[in-house]
């Protein structure tokens, strides 16, 4: 599923 | 955090410093496009305004520094330093084109309209067309430096790399960002001519020109 992003990438 | 992952990020790095390297030592910088690394300078700073809120782990912190900071670097050395050998004439993408639609789109597409979303999402958009001045100006020229296509390969091969720890990270986490897929898929797509060229011209000792 599209969780929201913990934008933990680079 | 999986081996795709890490991979990625060192090929990333790998990249940035080829470049760096190149240009300090050469102190030249003829066929590199300035446009594309002050693209990338504004994917990046976009993109890591979090780097004060959001703490993930020193890994995370440490590389967002290096990136910032190499992104800075290679635009200061090509209009500051060693501006005089910047091929101005032959870096001519517009770049309009490319931020206008980017920008549009981030406002568009995103997953929450909050200033952080929409500048993240706008330096995920940005970043997949970021290369385009660069491989514009190899096709104006019609040939690239061997350590400009290394840099390329690697940058190339990072974006390869995160589509397969996005796979990975579907497999075990059952997660995905659809807008970060996308286009990644995008951006590494328009490298996939340059890997053409890369495997069956440079790999064999030539030089890469195009026909």
């Amino acid at each position: 599923e599209q969780g929201i992003n913990p934008k933990d990438e680079l | 955090m999986n081996i795709f992952r890490i991979l990625g990020d060192v090929s990333h790095l790998l990249a940035m410093i080829i470049l760096l390297v190149k240009i300090w030592r050469s102190k030249s910088c003829a066929g590199i496009s300035g446009k594309s690394q002050v693209l990338f300078a504004i994917v990046f700073t976009s993109r890591y305004l979090d780097l004060f809120t959001n703490f993930f782990s020193i890994y995370n912190t440490v590389m967002k520094f290096v990136f910032l900071m190499c992104a800075y670097i290679t635009v200061y050395l090509i209009y500051g330093k060693f501006r005089k050998t910047f091929d101005n004439e032959n870096d001519s993408f517009r770049l309009e084109f490319l931020l206008i639609p980017v920008t549009g789109l981030s406002f568009l597409e995103n997953q929450s309209f909050t200033p952080l979303e929409i500048l993240w999402t706008f330096s995920i958009y940005l970043e997949s067309v970021a290369i385009l001045p660069q491989l514009f100006m190899i096709s104006k020229t019609g040939e690239a430096e061997t350590i400009t296509t290394h840099y390329l390969f690697f940058l190339g091969l990072y974006h390869a790399l995160y589509l397969a720890n996005w796979i990975w990270r579907y497999q075990t986490e059952n997660y995905y960002d659809q807008i970060a897929v996308v286009s990644g898929v995008v951006q590494t797509i328009f490298y996939c001519d340059f890997f053409y060229l890369y495997v069956t011209k440079v790999l064999k000792g030539k030089k890469l020109s195009l026909p």
